[in-house]
């Protein structure tokens, strides 16, 4: 078990580094263990970007966490792609120049896996092959509406509407 | 392609039936604070298994039948079910094609299936199992997480190892 | 102690359920002492959107949460209201609609208060009567860039167009 | 109107000294993440005597100095000066116009001032103890208040309440 945790520790530290580096336009980030049992240490992490100083996690702004938590996030997950990853408005503390590079690789990861990403970002949006939204014209009842297909919309299934 | 279908009906703010197409490539959900976007990922998670209310924002599983509303009655009962082509052979069942479904109702009493044949609840996350996709795992992520993954206690990050591993 | 906090406790209740109903438009919501001794007791909160049916706070969606806390943290602000006070991002995960209200509610309080408004977001940028940028044109420095103004200057300070 | 002017300098991310002119109503702070906003706003909540190093996302004192970037050196000194105007006598003192500075320098020696006259920390503290001023209270919000605001333990609210009575 402590090899096939360090084999995936070694592949989710050069991941990490890898999508860092293309999320920040540079910088740099890696993990560390902590102690000397591996199954027991403690894993830091160490992200500085581009031109500045390294320091503590804490000291980053929050959106730069958020953009190091999915550079994190995304490293794990390239080590074993699930088929398909649900987003939940992570893009929140996003500005518009770390939204571009989070969503081209998005793009990327989705010729491989499904997304299904919530969001509230027109510049996010605009990159989805398909779009629903969600509304309560009638107040605590949600009814779905308006899709929208980029692309030929999948077989055995029509375009909706609105649905009763 | 993985994810085919989502049916939810009486789960959440969800009175009426809605039904999801999936596409390849990226499935966008928007729309305005409350209206349903979390509860939609919530039938997902809840689909595939999640047995732990608080991760559905929840105290016992009666709250995620629809309650009603000011002018709505409350359901007694809430189903979702998720299709899924098994082309890759991600799941270790004979099927090309995948229906899970799970169903509750308000006197506590659930039920599973696994293309209509009846099962339990485990059947349902043992499918996941191997695949990252089980209900805790990296293949879905919340604001909530940013924090979590970055702390200072590394419990979180080291359990996203393991289900990478 | 006890008789302040309770008096405090009352006019704190009382504008929050009409900071709540402003920002919901509609909907309830209350406070609520749960315990005999008032200095010990837990304070609780209520709070139901327009149309919807009363259920624990933690189902409420992360906008809603987060409108029904700034409805509590301006309720309290409300029974003294400090001379400025600081908002940083408050308001990333609301809604267009809900940025409205929010913003309205901030034009109101800011004819007694100053506040001072970070954020990324242009609906809450267009009522700032005063302007500030901040950018890290060279990496690991901070530059304070193109002030508006939309009413007069204050007196004795120019207008700075780039700080050195 | 009540805050006039803040000059900020080696403080965080401010090697080059800055200056934040108030008008009345509201003030906004835009820019790109990283570029420094929260910095300023944690520069306020210095000046105002706060002595909680977490408040600040730091370990040490020492680390609200500009520690130097890659092309820059590190600086010695982190000073920043918060100018108030006290027309409706909210601050106890005589003065119409108001000054505080508060320095910190790497060997760990601290500063503070008055309208240029030396003071302790805590006459900075207690010149905004009863305003609702004072570094913790319902004054600056964000983000994380949120979730503390709305939590289970009412321990923060409590807190607030305190500061409001
Ligand atoms: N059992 C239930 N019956 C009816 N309505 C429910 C039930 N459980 C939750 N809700 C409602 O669902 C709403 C929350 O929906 P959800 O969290 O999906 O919103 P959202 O679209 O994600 O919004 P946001 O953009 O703010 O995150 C709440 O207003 C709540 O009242
Ligand atoms: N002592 C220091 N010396 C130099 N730079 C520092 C120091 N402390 C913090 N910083 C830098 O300040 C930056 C954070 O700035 P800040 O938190 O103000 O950003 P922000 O504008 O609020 O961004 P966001 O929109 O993401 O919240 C970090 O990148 C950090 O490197
Ligand atoms: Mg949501
Ligand atoms: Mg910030």
């Amino acid at each position: 078990a402590s090899e096939l945790f360090q084999k995936t520790f070694r592949e989710v530290n050069e991941n990490f580094q890898k999508v860092f580096r293309t999320l920040f336009e540079g910088g740099e980030a890696a993990l560390t263990l902590s102690g000397d049992d591996p199954l027991e240490a403690e894993i830091e992490i160490l992200a500085r970007p581009r031109g500045k100083k390294p320091q503590s996690l804490s000291l980053l702004s929050g959106g730069e966490k958020a953009l190091t938590a999915i550079a994190l996030l995304f490293a794990i997950y390239l080590v074993k792609p699930s088929p398909f990853c649900i987003l939940d408005e992570v893009d929140a503390p996003l500005d518009d120049a770390n939204i571009d590079r989070f969503v081209l690789l998005l793009r990327e990861f989705s010729q491989n896996t499904q997304f299904i990403v919530v969001t509230h970002n027109k510049k996010t949006m605009e990159v989805a092959d398909c779009l629903y939204g969600v509304t309560m014209e009638e107040p605590g009842v949600s009814k779905l509406v308006s899709v929208r297909w980029n692309t030929e919309p999948p077989p055995e299934s029509e375009p909706q509407e609105e649905q009763e | 392609m993985f994810l085919k279908r989502l049916d939810i009906q009486g789960f959440k703010s969800f009175l009426q039936r809605i039904r999801v197409d999936f596409g390849p490539g990226i499935t966008s959900v928007v729309g305005p604070n409350g209206s349903g976007k979390t509860n939609i990922v919530e039938a997902i998670r809840w689909v595939l298994g999640e047995q732990n209310m608080r991760h559905l924002r929840g105290d016992t599983l009666e709250d995620v039948i629809f309650t009603g509303s000011a002018q709505r009655k409350p359901l007694g009962m809430a189903e979702v079910s998720l299709t899924m082509f098994n082309n890759r052979g991600v799941l270790p069942v004979e099927y090309t094609e995948i229906a899970i479904s799970r169903r509750t109702f308000r006197n506590g009493q659930s039920e599973y299936f696994i293309n209509r044949k009846p099962c339990r609840l485990r059947d349902l996350r043992d499918l996941f199992l191997d695949t990252g996709m089980g209900s805790h795992a990296y293949s879905l992520i919340e604001r909530g997480m940013v924090d979590n993954v970055l702390s200072d206690e590394s419990g979180h990050r080291r359990f996203l190892f393991e289900e990478a591993a």
